[in-house]
């Protein structure tokens, strides 16, 4: 699943 | 990063400093819709906070920084700058944007990535951008026709939302793990929201007049 971490969008 | 979401971040940051330009030098907000503008303010504020947190980059930051203060300088201009304030009119701004915040909020407890606060307040603000507008469009049917910098700036905002499907559907196909269904969806919505005041828009840019928007 996609961790939080990658939120790398503004 | 890609050339969408380049592309897309600086129309969104063109949108916001157009509007921040227009304010400041014609010292005036007709038009405007003050309840828009607020709603961006608790989007950026609610998506930004891990701003001093988690450091992406140093563009991720700087953008971030801009788009609080820009959001947050239009609030006070409209609310508190003495000259402005008197331009805004708010019998005509009359959505009541706590309609929209609870309903978001709500729906970020149910959906959402993870239950953390961050994660919750992440999702609350994607569902909240995606109707932010609302109150800004609802101005401009009331006031039937709208000033050209106004029109700039929803179309810079639609493009903007635009140009992130694109960045996300490129992505999709490059990024093997990259799925954010909730940005997806909720980004998409937004993008249609924008669609009719694409088609009035592009009809009024034709015979090139004012932007006459049907009751």
């Amino acid at each position: 699943d996609s961790d939080s971490e990658d939120k790398d969008e503004l | 990063m890609n050339i969408f979401r380049l592309a897309g971040d600086l129309t969104h940051l063109a949108s916001v400093l157009v509007l921040l330009l227009k304010i400041h030098t014609i010292k005036s907000c007709a038009g405007i819709s003050l309840k828009t503008q607020e709603l961006y303010a608790i989007v950026f504020a609610t998506r930004y906070l891990d701003l001093f947190t988690t450091y992406i980059s140093l563009y991720n930051t700087l953008m971030k920084l801009i788009f609080l203060g820009s959001s947050f300088s239009i609030v006070w201009y409209i609310r508190k700058h003495k000259i402005v304030r008197r331009s805004y009119d708010k019998d005509q701004d009359t959505f009541r944007h706590y309609f929209i915040v609870l309903p978001c909020f709500v729906l970020a407890l149910i959906i959402h990535e993870k239950f953390t606060v961050r994660e919750v307040l992440w999702a609350f603000s994607l569902y909240l951008e995606a109707v932010a507008i609302l109150p800004q469009l609802v101005l401009l049917q009331r006031t039937r026709n709208i000033d050209n910098l106004t029109g700039q700036y929803v179309f810079l905002l639609g493009a903007y939302r635009a140009l992130y499907i694109l960045n996300w559907i490129y992505r999709y196909f490059t990024e093997p793990h990259f799925v954010h269904w909730i940005t997806w969806i909720s980004g998409l919505v937004q993008t249609l929201l924008y669609a009719d005041f694409f088609y009035y828009y592009f009809q009024s840019m034709k015979n090139n007049g004012k932007l006459q928007l049907p009751a």
